[in-house]
Parts: structure tokens; sequence; C-alpha cells
């Protein structure tokens, strides 16, 4: 089943970094751009939800704009050695034309319609 | 093998 290509444009595109100290809220930005002519619905998932808050963490992006999502990384015992594991998804599908509510919009999705890019995390300490 | 990954909506209130 050819999976529908992602529309939007992210960046960062692939690594959500976090530069420390992690002993308070450190927050990302993801930038989503919509660069078609339809508007578009996303949603953002995460492996770690009870880790992060996402603002907006769903919503629809007007055709031809870009929205900025706040990911902010609650705070924890930094470990150098550990490695995030942590990953980012944000699902979209292109929104109807007459659309009145967007949860509709997700209950009716085909899977083929779904588009989906996924971002890795990495935790950085501050320089020096 | 590698265990695909688990995704859950993410949250916008307070954790």
């Amino acid at each position: 089943m050819a999976r529908q290509e992602q529309v939007l444009v992210l960046e960062p595109q692939q690594e959500l970094k976090f530069r420390g100290p992690f002993t308070d809220v450190v927050t990302a930005t993801l930038k989503l751009t919509n660069p078609t002519d339809r508007n578009v619905c996303f949603k953002v998932k995460t492996t770690a939800p009870r880790r992060y808050c996402v603002r907006p963490n769903s919503g629809v992006i007007d055709s031809g704009t870009s929205i900025n999502v706040s990911v902010m990384l609650q705070p924890f015992e930094y470990d150098p050695n550990e490695k995030s594991k942590h990953k980012f998804m944000v699902q979209s599908i292109l929104a109807p034309r007459d659309m009145t509510d967007m949860e509709g919009v997700w209950k009716e999705a085909k899977p083929e319609e779904l588009m989906d890019s996924k971002l890795r995390c990495a935790f950085e300490m501050p320089i020096g | 093998a590698l265990s695909e990954d688990e995704f859950h909506d993410a949250v916008s209130g307070e954790l």
C-alpha cells in the first residue's frame, strides 16, 4: 500500500535537540510548513508522552503557512551516557475542503491517506 | 528484533 508522501516541511527534519541543564523545562521548537494549496491537519505523537508537553499537539495548517510547535522536555536526572531513545512523529492528512470538525477527519482517515514524519531526540549539555 | 516504536498522542496540558 503506497503511503502518501509527507507534504509538510519539518524544521528540523530529523532530530530535535534539547540543550541542558535539564533541571528545568527545556523547549525545542519544531517548525511545520505547509507549502501546498490545501489545508493540512496534523497531530504530534511521541514514544515518551509523559516526558514532554507539546503545544500545539494538533491542529490545521492553512495552505502556504507555517506554525511553530513548542516541544517542552520536563526536568529529569540527565545521564550523559544515556542516549535518548525518545522519538516524535508528525502525522498529517490533507484537510477536506468542506472540513467541519477535525476529530471527524482523523476518524474517517484511510490509512493510505495518512502521512507521517519521524524525528529522534538528542540531549546536549551546555557548552563549557 | 528491535521493537517497533510505540507512539502515543502527545500531551499539550500539564503533565
